[in-house]
């Protein structure tokens, strides 16, 4: 279960982006691989977040809320139509 | 759809609304299940070039190519990387992996809100017709974020980031899950971005009503709408071989029953499962079944299988019953074989009628369509229902719309009832839900933004609330059929939807992305969350006493602590900005409450210029009342021409 991945939408300080960085996606990618050299972004996001979704396990998604720059790593949520 | 538009009023008042360039300018983004672009609702006769405005694309995919769009149907897009990474790759021999619409739900919404004129629409000739979306001129945008295994949110934040950058007027959501806190939730966070873009968001209550606490999409920056009846109907009546005779509804077209009386058996007696009565799958006994009709109870598995249950076991009907779940209201389906639905004190006596009689029999006796019907409209009983459980002190659900057998577009790629065993397909269907509700209010404010384009989202949302309704002609106050009594605030919020009203409200309570900002700080967001939220560094101001009841809401909801005596005061402050011509409003709050004194500072209000702002305090002084007391008001401005209705609930906790 620990191994096993979920999707989570991470939200970033987007401000707090440090100078190395050209382009904020560039920052965003640098601190996913920073607790996982195999996740990819699903999505990234500008207008209704600053951040991108990703699959990440438990642990993983653990890591990155402790970073810099990281606001918030919520695990996606499944709607339904009414 | 076919009737909503008579029922509320726009046909008769169609010289009101521009027809002109503006009409043609809004573009209502649908997120749902697709659509089906080959729908007549979407055929663009009459429309001119698309908006210069417009960013958006149409998307090729799975049986969908850029040509399927044209110039009401001008956006099409959908995202699936978030569902994929859940539940594997889709399966194309399964679902479409572009826009196409293969469930219907997504075709409906779309053509609700905006759908072109289609003369002589119908299911098998019921809801007969001139069927046509709220706004028939606005342009329709789709974003499919909804699979056969559910809607995710990263995908539906992501169909929500491009309506944003494609430049959408209206977002439409007619979808719903969890009730977390609004910084958890993407639906509200997409919303308050798009707001902020002066996009208007109109999502569905939800129906988990009539359970209290069971309202979805409560942010106060999203437009949250419940569902009404309409003045239609489809009455099919059952006949005991009693003599006696009951109400039933049913959309069913096929070979008629025999003429003459059935052998009728309840499925609880024709079944080796503790469940048989649901009718379920594999549940009923054929030897028990074959040649008769069925009394099946509801619950468990959706509507339209049971009946195909009891064809499947050689049943020749169906008579089907509420539980105290759903209690009287009756949502008619286009089932697979001659059945009715029927009421649970119906229900409860065709049972004993079962239970006492040797060889019961029994017919269906189907009428068609039914229009005029009253009372109407009434609030569905699944429609979700307040208190708002995130935020109590902001009234939810904001008004009601016809959400109770509504004929709208449907998909090429499935039945009617859905099932995969029904192989027939039809260009219109009539289904029920908040979802049906939230398209309507969509495409109204559709209307609302080409008449006054200049207007907020929050100004198009107050002017839907305070000229919505609460009683019918006669005065007689509207009704909830899970009661059977009047309906409350908590129930249709402001009312029921009156556009005709709406477009010219005299006053409205606007609101801007500052003011939300200023009720999450009354809510305590921490910075963190608030960026999250916000997406900007914002802090509030510790010097500045922040309250919920300063959000300047086109409603109110009021909570006393049932402990504290008698020293019970609240008060809340509103701003009114004038939209109509000058003039001076005096107000006053009816019926008198018990228990709580209601005061209004000052008590006219005068207006001379367009946009100019007048506020008012009022203050409400609770006496100690039991745990759970609910007492309900109206506080209204009016100058003689216009009047400002706001609904109050006052809720002892």
């Amino acid at each position: 279960k620990k191994s096993s991945r979920k999707t989570y939408i991470v939200h970033m300080a987007k401000s707090e982006m440090p100078p190395s960085f050209q382009h904020h996606t560039h920052w965003y990618d640098s601190s996913l691989k920073s607790v996982s050299g195999s996740a990819a972004m699903l999505y990234t996001y500008d207008n209704v977040i600053h951040g991108f979704s990703t699959q990440l396990t438990d642990e993983e998604a653990e890591q990155l809320e402790s970073q810099p720059g990281i606001l918030a790593v919520l695990p996606e949520v499944r709607y339904e139509l009414h | 759809t076919t009737r909503t538009p008579e029922f509320l009023g726009l046909s008769q008042a169609a010289a009101l609304f521009p027809e002109s360039e503006s009409a043609s300018e809004v573009v209502i983004g649908v997120l749902d299940t697709g659509v089906w672009p080959e729908s007549k609702s979407f055929a663009d006769t009459g429309l001119g070039p698309i908006p210069s405005s417009w960013k958006g694309a149409c998307e090729s995919g799975t049986n969908f190519t850029s040509a399927n769009c044209n110039k009401k149907l001008i956006g099409a897009r959908y995202f699936a990387k978030g569902y994929e990474a859940a539940l594997g790759a889709i399966d194309e021999t399964k679902e479409s992996r572009s826009p196409r619409d293969d469930d219907g739900h997504g075709t409906h919404t779309a053509s609700t809100a905006a759908g072109s004129v289609v003369e002589g629409a119908s299911l098998f000739g019921y809801a007969q017709g001139t069927a046509r979306g709220m706004a028939t001129r606005a342009r329709v945008a789709v974003y499919k974020v909804c699979w056969i295994g559910g809607c995710f949110s990263s995908d539906i934040l992501a169909a929500m980031e491009k309506a944003i950058d494609d430049n959408v007027n209206v977002l439409s959501m007619s979808l719903g899950g969890g009730m977390s806190d609004y910084y958890r939730d993407s639906v509200a966070i997409g919303s308050f971005a798009a707001m902020e873009k002066g996009i208007l968001v109109s999502c569905s209550a939800g129906n988990a009503g009539p359970a209290p606490y069971s309202l979805s999409n409560v942010a106060p920056w999203i437009t949250t709408v419940g569902a009404g009846t309409l003045d239609r109907d489809f009455p099919a009546f059952v006949s005991l071989g009693n003599g006696k005779n009951f109400s039933g509804v049913s959309l069913y077209r096929g070979s008629p029953l025999p003429g003459k009386m059935l052998p009728f058996v309840y499925a609880g007696n024709a079944s080796n499962a503790t469940n048989g009565n649901l009718c379920m799958m594999d549940t009923l006994i054929p030897e028990k079944v074959a040649g008769k009709i069925v009394l099946c109870d509801r619950g468990m598995n959706v509507r339209v299988q049971k009946g195909a249950v009891v064809k499947a076991a050689g049943g020749i009907g169906m008579v089907l019953s509420n539980t105290a779940a759903n209690g009287e209201e009756l949502v008619a389906d286009a089932h697979l074989l001659p059945a009715t639905a029927v009421g649970q004190k119906s229900g409860d006596a065709i049972r004993d009628y079962l239970f006492s009689n040797p060889n019961p029999t029994v017919t269906i006796l189907f009428e068609g369509t039914k229009v005029g019907i009253e009372p109407s409209p009434v609030v569905a009983a699944f429609s979700s229902r307040g208190p708002n459980s995130i935020t109590s002190e902001i009234l939810k659900p904001d008004m009601i719309a016809p959400g109770v057998n509504i004929l709208a577009g449907w998909s090429g790629a499935v039945g009617p009832t859905g099932l995969a065993t029904d192989t027939r397909r039809v260009d219109f269907n009539i289904i029920s839900g908040t979802s049906m509700s939230c398209p309507h209010v969509s495409g109204l404010a559709g209307l609302l933004k080409a008449a006054h384009p200049d207007w907020s989202p929050a100004a198009i949302r107050s002017a839907l609330m305070t000229t919505a309704y609460t009683e019918y002609k006669n005065k007689q106050k509207m009704q909830d059929v899970a009661t059977g009594k009047p309906s409350t605030p908590f129930d249709h919020g402001a009312g029921h939807v009156d556009p005709v009203s709406a477009l010219n409200p005299g006053l409205v309570y606007d609101l801007t992305a500052e003011d939300y900002l200023g009720f999450l700080c009354a809510l305590n967001y921490t910075e963190f969350q608030i960026r999250s939220l916000a997406r900007r560094n914002f802090s509030c101001d510790a010097s500045k006493r922040y309250r919920v009841t300063d959000l300047n809401y086109p409603s109110f909801a009021v909570n006393f602590d049932s402990v504290m005596g008698g020293s019970n005061v609240v008060k809340h402050t509103r701003t009114l900005t004038n939209v109509g011509s000058p003039g001076t409003y005096k107000v006053s709050v009816s019926p008198e409450t018990p228990g709580v004194k209601i005061s209004v500072e000052p008590q006219t209000l005068s207006f001379s210029q367009a946009n100019e702002k007048k506020s008012y305090t009022v203050t409400f002084s609770g006496s100690s009342q039991p745990t759970g007391t609910n007492v309900f008001a109206r506080l209204e401005w009016s100058d003689g021409k216009y009047t400002v209705s706001s609904p109050i609930a006052i809720s002892w906790t």
